[in-house]
């Protein structure tokens, strides 16, 4: 499985936007990024998991920093229609996403991933996967020890 | 942007599973990847959300229909070292992407799909996306449908 992996990628200009307790029921989505395009606002990374007992959910996602403010705004205007309780937002965190074409599955990868952060205390703020990645936001300060552990727990650093 | 999207896609194959409440400190996420890693579990999406108030957050990862009964029994063994308050599962869910290579924002791809699955009451359980893709778990009974709306809304139906 490890020689599945083929490259870590990253990219710095990453802001995150939380909608905390949004209510989980058809339209809410669509009430989201409806303002959002129509503002032309460029999204990037979006994650939303099932919902909790209360039937509510937290959806997140990430814009390029200088678009952070007219997002928020877009969602305030819009704040009845959708239904958050709270907004939440970071500016300082960057993607860090492990490639591998081929995965049979992300168990493996995302073990040596996720070990290799967690060695150098290194915590995982967000996670999603797609056929061939792993990617996580983590806090940028962490971005060089990050990458360096990760190319030498793939294995990526030896020439 | 709607020239952007080339297809959509789906997989029937999938069973969800959740952590309830995970601890969000380093090495919590190794934890549940190694042992499900380590029993030879295909792991296909991983989505975790930013944590709450409480310094907890739910982790869910879906496997083939097939291997949910192993994984579960993996993770109640490592119940007391992850630390996780509840395991939740589900079997009929599919997942449904919509592919765009090229796509600049996801926000208008995002739009039209979500705006699709609501106008036919399909309520969205979990999302993720990549660079070229938005994908979305929904119940399996509304899969047909789903496929039908989302080619007509990207205009993939015309010949
Ligand atoms: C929370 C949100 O995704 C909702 N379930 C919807 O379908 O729009
Ligand atoms: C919740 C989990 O992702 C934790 N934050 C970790 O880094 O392992």
């Amino acid at each position: 499985e490890q020689a599945v992996v083929s490259g870590v990628t990253y990219s710095r200009d990453e802001a995150k936007i939380t909608l905390r307790s949004v209510p989980d029921r058809p339209g809410i989505a669509a009430g989201i990024f409806g303002p959002l395009a129509e503002a032309a606002i460029n999204v990037d990374m979006i994650v939303q998991n099932i919902s909790s007992k209360e039937k509510t959910t937290d959806l997140t996602f990430t814009v390029g920093r200088a678009e952070v403010e007219r997002a928020l705004a877009v969602l305030e205007k819009h704040a009845e229609s959708i239904g958050y309780e709270e907004l939440a937002s970071e500016h300082n965190v960057v993607k860090v996403s492990v490639i591998g074409v081929g995965m049979r599955s992300h168990a493996g990868v995302a073990q040596t991933m996720f070990g290799a952060l967690a060695e150098k205390g290194i915590n995982i703020e967000v996670i999603t996967t797609s056929e061939i990645k792993v990617s996580v936001l983590i806090a940028e300060e962490y971005l060089e020890l990050a990458l360096r552990s990760l190319h030498s727990a793939y294995g990526l650093d030896k020439v």
